[in-house]
């Protein structure tokens, strides 16, 4: 598994949106990613998972700092027009990834990333994944840590 | 943006394993794929995001339909050790991607795929994305619906 993992890398130009309550029907998500592409707002991640209303769905997205107040401001807008109940915003976050070559499945990577976070205490915020990476949000102030704890677990900090 | 889009992808072979009512603090993740990967059930999409409830997260993640019942019965006996809600399962469920090269932001893509998606009717229940992909899963049902619908979004349907 550690030879599969070939690098970590953050960022902490992020800011997470979080929309709760959305009618999960078709065409919210239209209307929320064209409304922030017609603004020119830049979108990194995009998370959306199911909540325990089977007609509701819960998502987090991010966006560059900067564009943080206009995201919300034009989610806001949003909300009465689709009908969710919340935005909300979260700027001290930052995003870990690892990154792998043919990661045919996820399990193992996510197995040593997850262990390697959680033995440092670092709460994972979010998840999302694709054939080269996992990436998660954690609370920015931990940045540093998980970004060692991770280049410790798949031995990149060796020289 | 129809230019960044390369190519189409989906696979059926999905089986969705939803966790609702994740106690959000450190090792909860580490569990469950630590869990998964010492059975060697593969798992290929990962998505949470938040709930309204600031110490609870809501989980969704993929494995192959062989894996499906042995996942959900993992996952039942983890439920009480970590403190969770509930396990649900979907075996209706497709995997429908949009690949492209050097997305620096996905919210063009996102606006096209899921305008693409909305316009033929097809619920977008869970999203993740990559620099390279964004994935959706929908019901089985509209597989070919769907592809055909992003296939014309994108000039990809031309010979
Ligand atoms: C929640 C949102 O993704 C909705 N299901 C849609 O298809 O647009
Ligand atoms: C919900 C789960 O991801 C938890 N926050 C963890 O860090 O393990």
């Amino acid at each position: 598994e550690k030879r599969i993992v070939s690098g970590v890398a953050y960022s902490r130009d992020e800011a997470r949106i979080t929309l709760l309550g959305l009618p999960d029907h078709p065409g919210v998500s239209k209307a929320i990613f064209s409304r922030l592409a017609d603004a020119g707002v830049n979108v990194d991640m995009i998370v959306q998972s199911r909540s325990r209303n089977a007609e509701i769905a819960n998502m987090d997205f991010t966006v560059g700092r900067r564009d943080a107040a206009r995201a919300v401001e034009l989610m806001n807008a949003l909300k009465d027009e689709l009908g969710f109940e919340e935005v909300r915003l979260d700027e001290a976050v930052a995003k870990v990834s690892v990154i792998g070559i043919g990661m045919r499945s996820h399990v193992g990577v996510a197995q040593s990333m997850f262990t390697a976070l959680a033995d440092k205490g670092v709460n994972i915020q979010a998840i999302s994944t694709s054939e080269i990476k996992i990436s998660v949000l954690i609370d920015a102030a931990y940045t540093e840590l998980a970004v060692r704890a991770l280049h410790g677990a798949y031995g990149l900090d060796q020289v």
